[in-house]
């Protein structure tokens, strides 16, 4: 499904030139959990950008469901996004002038659902993430876990091939954590592939894989369990 | 030191009435290292902002070195701010359109302090947090921990005698985590209040004092150790 080979990003500004990836190679197949962990600033949030077409790679190659997508116009690349994948941003990146509810709706505005089957999902993803009683208001009157929460709800209401998720339980406490990670758990279940970027070496071990970065190059692959 | 007796705090939308503090009373004494506890909107950023005078109560009285501050006008709430404390908000709040290093030396300006010794305090506070190859660069091209980093050394670099830390290693890994802590605890050690919120258990540990807020209430208060 994901085939990124010797991929390299590089910013460059005035003073500095910094390689946040620098030849990374990595295969994800369909419906693996992937967790990546690393140092702050190793590269971690560039991988997830360039795995969501997001952002695109300096050098070498990424391969998206057979198809080479460095070659891909902004079109195509919002069209491979909008059908496939999910992201909740370090972030956030709500935005600040709609109410939680339009917010968790908008992957649903581009599709052909009906008002009515567009409340439902909205309304059902909002109570899973125990934040519906908050669907008025404005991502500014929330708290930082309630905004982390909205995010994961946004990501996850169309129900995407692909959930890519950076950080997902940063901003939480232990309780919220763990219903967090249940629900991505009954996700990949049900078929959902998964790349979660963590710090907490507890929810890492949820996935199936885990990937250790440094300085822009991946140093271990763990394979935890036989799927 | 800060003294909040019965403090409630209210926030009003066109749907929902929500007491984010419900009759709090709480001491801190200059010198302690306190740590809140609590799940996601239970209230912990809200103290925060109303300790460090960025919020008014809506009713009770918070005293603050003795005086009661809910009657402060807006100069005299930021003559205490920029005199006494330090904050790391939990959404960092750095100004984007300035460098690393002018967003940490902003405390420093309203001091009598020339660009010389200024500069000296900016460069030694960037180093501590290992943060001082990125001086030139802006917020938004940095990594969401060392975006947390800049908000750090921000807080700290002139030396106030509160600091107001909210989240500091919430997206932060282990070894990061650990010398933040280790420069807060160094910082206290010299006579520096703190008042920290976490969801992390282990860094709670580095207090004098847990507390624990449920609903805008306080429900545990645990006096870790004999100072
Ligand atoms: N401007 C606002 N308008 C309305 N409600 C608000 C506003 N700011 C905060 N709230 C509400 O007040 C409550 C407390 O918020 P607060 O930010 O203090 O929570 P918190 O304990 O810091 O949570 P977290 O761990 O998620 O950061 C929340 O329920 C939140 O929705
Ligand atoms: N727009 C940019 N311009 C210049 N450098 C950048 C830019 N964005 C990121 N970087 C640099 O690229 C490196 C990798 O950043 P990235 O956000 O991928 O780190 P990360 O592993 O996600 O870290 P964290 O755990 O702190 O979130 C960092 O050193 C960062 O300073
Ligand atoms: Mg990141
Ligand atoms: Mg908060």
């Amino acid at each position: 499904m994901i085939d990124l080979k010797e991929v390299v990003k590089i910013y460059q500004t005035d003073e500095v030139e910094t390689f946040a990836l620098n030849k990374l190679s990595l295969k994800i197949d369909q419906g693996e959990f992937t967790s990546i962990m690393g140092p702050s600033g190793c590269g971690k949030s560039t991988l997830l950008n360039i795995i969501g077409l997001i952002d695109m790679p300096t050098e070498g190659t990424y391969q998206f469901d057979g198809k080479i997508v460095n070659q891909f116009g902004e079109k195509q690349k919002a069209d491979v996004r909008k059908e496939n994948i999910g992201f909740v941003f370090q972030n956030f990146n709500l935005l600040d002038e709609l109410p939680v509810y339009d917010n968790v709706e908008l992957p649903l505005i581009y599709t052909s659902l009906s008002a009515k089957e567009r409340k439902e999902k909205v309304l059902n993803v909002l109570s899973k993430l125990d934040i519906i009683h908050r669907k008025k208001h404005l991502p500014k009157q929330l708290s930082g876990g309630q905004q982390q929460r909205v995010a994961i709800a946004r990501a996850i209401v169309n129900h995407p091939k692909i959930l890519l998720a950076d950080e997902p339980t940063g901003n939480l406490d232990s309780e919220n954590g763990k219903e967090v990670m249940k629900i991505l758990t009954d996700l990949n279940e049900e078929g959902t592939t998964i790349v979660m970027v963590t710090h907490s070496a507890r929810d890492a071990n949820y996935g199936s894989k885990i990937i250790h970065l440094f300085d822009g190059k991946m140093i271990t692959e763990n394979i935890l369990k036989n799927l």
